[in-house]
C-alpha cells in the first residue's frame, strides 16, 4: 500500500522541519501511480497532485511524523476535502410526493439500487412509490415488481408505453394514492446515445424531479469522467450511488466523478441484498483509494 | 491525437497520457512505452505516425498470440459456461451467442443457472424465445448446479450441439459465491467429460483495474478458456485486456457492441487497437 511505499522512498530523508520541494516531489510521484492504479481519471489526478503540491511545499512535518507519513497526511485530508461530507439525505420536497429519478450506464446497479432506496425511505417512515420506467430490458418491469413485492413496496408500471407518460402517470398515481416518495427506475443507457438522453431529458421536464441521482459501479475506470461529465451537462445530476463497493475495487472513479461534476455521493451500495445501502463516507472513501 | 510531427520526450508523455486513459493500467503503459522509447532509438525513429504504428504493432504482438477462437469439439454439445461479476452483459451475451449460433444453424440450448437475481430466469427466457431456443430452468432460489445437471442431461438427450450455460453475476471475492461455481463445474465435468469447452469470463469495457482482480480469482477458481469483453459501443476504451492477455494468456473471444442479438463480433486485434487511438 502507500504507506509501505512512501517508507522505502522516504528511508533516505532526514524529516526534521519543513517539506522541501525535493521531498514533496519525490513523495507525489508514488501518489499519483497509487491514484491511477486505483482508477481516478489522469486529468483529475494530475490537478489535485498539482493542489497537493501547493499545500505540501514549505508545510511544517510534525513531530510525530516523517516527511512521507506528513505528505500523506496532507493528500489524506484534500482527499476528503474533495470528496465532501457525509450527506445520505434526499432532497425533500415542499409538497409531497419528493420526486427521485435514477439514471446512469447499463448494468450500474439502478433496479436493485431503486428498491434499496425505497426499503431505506420505508424504515424511515415514509410511502416510496417504484416506477418502472424500462421498457427496453428484457424482464426489467418484472425485475422490479419482484424486489418491491419483497419489501411491500407497489410498483407503478404501464408495461410498454412510453417512458416519459409512464413518468407522468406515476406522479399522479402517487397524489391520489399518498405517496410521498416516487423512485423512477430508468433503463440503462450510454451517454452518447442522443435519443436516450433526450428521453431523460423529457422525463425531467414532464415530471420535475426533486433528485436526479447518477448511479456508477465503483469498479468504472477512467470513462467515470466521460459518463458522469455528460449525465450532468444533459441533466444536471443532485447526487451519485456508488454501487459494488463490497468488491476489492479501490473505487477511484468516486474522486473522479466529484471532481468533475461536483456532486455529492450520497450513498453506497454495499452488496446485492435490499438493506445492502449505507450512506456514503468520504473518509472511508479516501482511505480506500489510498490504501 | 499526437499533434506534433516530430517526436521527442512530449511524443512520449502524450502516448502514456492515451494509454493510461484507455485503461491499460500504470505498469503495463510504462512497459509498453519502454519498449517504444527502445525501438524509437534503435531505428531512429523522428516521426510521431511512425511512433504510433509502431506502439500499434507492440501491442498487436500481444494480442495477437494464441488462438481466439472458440473451441471446436467433436462431441455434442459443446458446453459454454459463462461467468462474471454483477451487471456486466453475461445473460445478454449469452443471448448473442445463442443467436450467433443459431446462425450457423447450430441447436441450441440455453440454461438458466442464476436462481438467485430477481426476474433473471425469466430475462433469460425473453433471449431464449427471440432467438428460438429452449431454456433448462428450475425454481427461484434452487441449486445451480442443479440446473446445470438438468440442462447437461437435457442437451445429451436432445442432441442438442451448443448449450449455454449462465450464472448470478457474483463480485470474485466472495468465497462461497466463487464456490458455487466451482461446484456447477465439478457438476457439469461429471456428466459429460471434458465439459465445459468453453468457460467464458465476461469483463465491461467499462471496468478498471479491477479487471485484473476479477481476472485472478475467476481463473484460479475455474480455469478460465476465454473473455468477453462488453459494451464496446460506449466511450470506455477497454485497455485493461493488454495486460490482463500478456499476464494471462487467456484469449478474448469475443466483443459487445450493443444490447442487440446481432451486437457481438469475434475479438479482431486490429480493430480493437485503432479504436485505442482514435
Ligand atoms: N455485489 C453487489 N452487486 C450489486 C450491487 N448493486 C447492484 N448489484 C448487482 O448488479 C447487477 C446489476 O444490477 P441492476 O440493478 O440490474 O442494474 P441496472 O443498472 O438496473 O441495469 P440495467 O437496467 O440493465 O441498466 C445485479 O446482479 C445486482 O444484484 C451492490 O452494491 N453490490
Ligand atoms: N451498450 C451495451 N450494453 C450491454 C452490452 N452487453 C450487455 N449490455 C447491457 O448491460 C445490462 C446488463 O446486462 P445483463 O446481461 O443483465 O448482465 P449480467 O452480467 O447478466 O447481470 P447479472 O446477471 O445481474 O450479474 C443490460 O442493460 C444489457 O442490455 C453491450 O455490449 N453494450
Ligand atoms: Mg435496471
Ligand atoms: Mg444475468
Amino acid at each position: 500500500n502507500l504507506s509501505n511505499k512512501f517508507q522505502e522512498v522516504f528511508k533516505k530523508l532526514k524529516g526534521k522541519g519543513k517539506l522541501t520541494e525535493e521531498d514533496v516531489n519525490l513523495a507525489l510521484r508514488e501518489v499519483r501511480i497509487a491514484l491511477l492504479e486505483a482508477d481516478v481519471n489522469f486529468q483529475v489526478v494530475k490537478d489535485f497532485i498539482a493542489k497537493v503540491k501547493e499545500k505540501a511545499v514549505g508545510h511544517e512535518v510534525l513531530e510525530s511524523l516523517t516527511p512521507g507519513q506528513q505528505v500523506i497526511k496532507i493528500v489524506h485530508e484534500e482527499l476528503i476535502n474533495l470528496m465532501g461530507k457525509t450527506n445520505a439525505k434526499l432532497n425533500d420536497a415542499g409538497s409531497p410526493p419528493t420526486i427521485i429519478m435514477l439514471v446512469g450506464l447499463q448494468g450500474a446497479g439502478k433496479t436493485t439500487t431503486a428498491a434499496k432506496l425505497a426499503h431505506f425511505l420505508k424504515k424511515q417512515g415514509k410511502k416510496p412509490l417504484l416506477v418502472a420506467a424500462d421498457i427496453y430490458r428484457p424482464a426489467a418491469i418484472k425485475q422490479l415488481q419482484v424486489l418491491g413485492d419483497a419489501i411491500d413496496v407497489p410498483v407503478f408500471t404501464m408495461g410498454e408505453q412510453s417512458p416519459v407518460d409512464i413518468a407522468k402517470a406515476s406522479i399522479n398515481f402517487a397524489k391520489s394514492n399518498l405517496k410521498n416518495y416516487v423512485i423512477i427506475d430508468t433503463a440503462g443507457r450510454l451517454h452518447i446515445n442522443e435519443e436516450l438522453m433526450d428521453e431523460l431529458k423529457k422525463i425531467k421536464e414532464e415530471v420535475s424531479p426533486h433528485e436526479i441521482l447518477l448511479v456508477v459501479d465503483a469498479m468504472t475506470g477512467q470513462d467515470a469522467v466521460n459518463v458522469a461529465k455528460s449525465f450532468n451537462e444533459e441533466l444536471g445530476l443532485t447526487g451519485v450511488i456508488l454501487t459494488k463497493l463490497d468488491g476489492d475495487t479501490k473505487g477511484g472513479a468516486a474522486l473522479s466523478v466529484k471532481a468533475v461534476t461536483g456532486c455529492p455521493i450520497k450513498f453506497a451500495g454495499m452488496g446485492e441484498k435490499i438493506e445492502n445501502l449505507e450512506p456514503f463516507y468520504p473518509d472511508r472513501m479516501a482511505s480506500r483509494i489510498l490504501g | 491525437v499526437l499533434k506534433k510531427s516530430t517526436v521527442d520526450e512530449e511524443s512520449f508523455e502524450k502516448i502514456e497520457e492515451i494509454l493510461i486513459e484507455g485503461d491499460v493500467g500504470v505498469k503495463p503503459s510504462l512497459e509498453l512505452v519502454e519498449k517504444l522509447r527502445k525501438t524509437a532509438r534503435e531505428q531512429r525513429i523522428t516521426d510521431s505516425e511512425q511512433l504510433k504504428q509502431v506502439l500499434k504493432e507492440e501491442i498487436l504482438k500481444i494480442l495477437e498470440t494464441g488462438d481466439n477462437k472458440l473451441k471446436n469439439v467433436a462431441r455434442t454439445p459443446l458446453v459454454i459456461l459463462v461467468v462474471g461479476v454483477n451487471g456486466v452483459g453475461k445473460t445478454t451475451t449469452i443471448g448473442k451467442l445463442a443467436y450467433y449460433f443459431k446462425q450457423q444453424g447450430k441447436q441450441v440450448l440455453l440454461a438458466a443457472g442464476d436462481t438467485f437475481r430477481a426476474a433473471a430466469i425469466e430475462q433469460l427466457e425473453i433471449w431464449g424465445n427471440r432467438v428460438g431456443c429452449q431454456v433448462i430452468k428450475q425454481k427461484e432460489g434452487s441449486d445451480p448446479a442443479a440446473v446445470a445437471f438438468d440442462a447437461v442431461k437435457a442437451a445429451i438427450a436432445r442432441k442438442i450441439d451448443v448449450l449455454i450455460i449462465d450464472t448470478a453475476g457474483r463480485l470474485h471475492t466472495k468465497t462461497n459465491l466463487m464456490e458455487e461455481l466451482r461446484k456447477v463445474k465439478r457438476v457439469v465435468e461429471r456428466e459429460l467429460p471434458g465439459a465445459p469447452d468453453e468457460v467464458l469470463l465476461v469483463l465491461d469495457a467499462t471496468t478498471g483495474q479491477n479487471a485484473f482482480s476479477q481476472v485472478e480469482y475467476f481463473n484460479k477458481a475455474l480455469d478460465l478458456t476465454g473473455l468477453v469483453l462488453t459494451k464496446l459501443d460506449g466511450t470506455a476504451k477497454g485497455g485493461v485486456i493488454i495486460g490482463i492477455k500478456s499476464s494471462y494468456q487467456i484469449p478474448i473471444k469475443f466483443i459487445g457492441v450493443g444490447e442487440k442479438m446481432d451486437d457481438l463480433r469475434p475479438f479482431d486485434p486490429q480493430e480493437f487497437v485503432e479504436a485505442l487511438f482514435a
